[in-house]
């Protein structure tokens, strides 16, 4: 089923 | 200051109920642009961007940046209180301590007012990058909605493969498993159940079928939502709206075994 990655480790805050 | 009218609350009334579950408390940016709000769930793992241009207003007005933060639970239940038709208008001053909306009846004299307290909400902006999509797919709202729900019964996960054959949605739990096959179709009468491929290189990703259901509670905003994938980056699933605004969800993929 794989590990669910969280957002913000594609998308950069700023 | 803001002023902003809707010609139907409908849209939204729609909108908000689409993000509600997904996202609790969430800034409302205004500039001389439109209304835009981005908001991550809790868990971080999927993220909601909404435009609305300001060309789906009229009249619509903004001399200078406002954050309206407001809560969706709050805001949900003033919308209650406008019709489908009614004609909305948002008002807020620049430095703002309320939000002001007035619903209007086309039909008859009646006015109705509400404020709603804004709160001092610090969200944090993520960048999105622009991305070239190895798989676009294009398909109609409701059919994506089926599709998840079905597959939800089975599994909490879907695999969504896109290659030259199709775009296939699959799963598999502890009852046992389930495909749906979706192929490049076009209706010439109905073009609302086109689906529409468009593939530059084969795509394998996992998601989590329970942020998909919830995305799709913007079916009701659109007839079709476009899914756009490349390997090992979030999902985009867009409802696009009139005049170029749009509802996006971003969901972050399953990685490995």
């Amino acid at each position: 089923e794989g590990t669910q990655s969280n957002i913000t480790n594609f998308f950069q805050g700023g | 200051m803001l002023e902003a009218r809707l010609e139907q609350a409908n849209l939204l009334k729609k909108v908000v109920d689409a993000i509600k579950d997904l996202v609790q408390d969430c800034n409302f940016d205004c500039n001389d642009s439109g209304i835009a709000l981005q908001a991550m769930d809790n868990s971080h793992v999927a993220l909601v961007s909404m435009m609305l241009k300001s060309e789906s207003f009229s009249p619509f007005r903004c001399d200078r940046n406002i954050a309206l933060g407001i809560n969706l639970t709050s805001l949900t239940k003033v919308l209650r209180c406008a019709a489908n038709e009614d004609i909305l208008t948002l008002k807020a001053e620049d430095a703002p301590d309320v939000v002001n909306l007035v619903f209007e009846s086309a039909e008859s004299d009646r006015l109705s007012e509400y404020d709603i307290k804004l709160m001092d909400i610090d969200q944090e902006h993520l960048g999105i990058p622009e991305t070239e999509y190895a798989a676009t797919i294009s398909m109609p709202s409701a059919e994506f909605q089926k599709i998840c729900r079905d597959l939800m019964a089975l599994s909490e996960s879907v695999s969504i493969e896109c290659t030259k054959e199709g775009v296939k949605f699959a799963c598999s739990g502890d009852i046992g498993s389930g495909s749906v096959t979706l192929r490049s179709h076009t209706n010439v009468e109905k073009p609302q159940l086109n689906v529409e491929i468009d593939l530059s290189e084969p795509v394998a990703l996992t998601f989590s079928l329970k942020y998909l259901v919830n995305f799709c509670k913007a079916s009701g905003l659109s007839e079709q939502v476009r899914l756009c994938l490349s390997n090992e980056v979030p999902l985009l699933v867009e409802y696009a709206l009139s005049n170029n605004s749009y509802l996006r969800f971003y969901l972050a993929p399953k990685i490995g075994d």
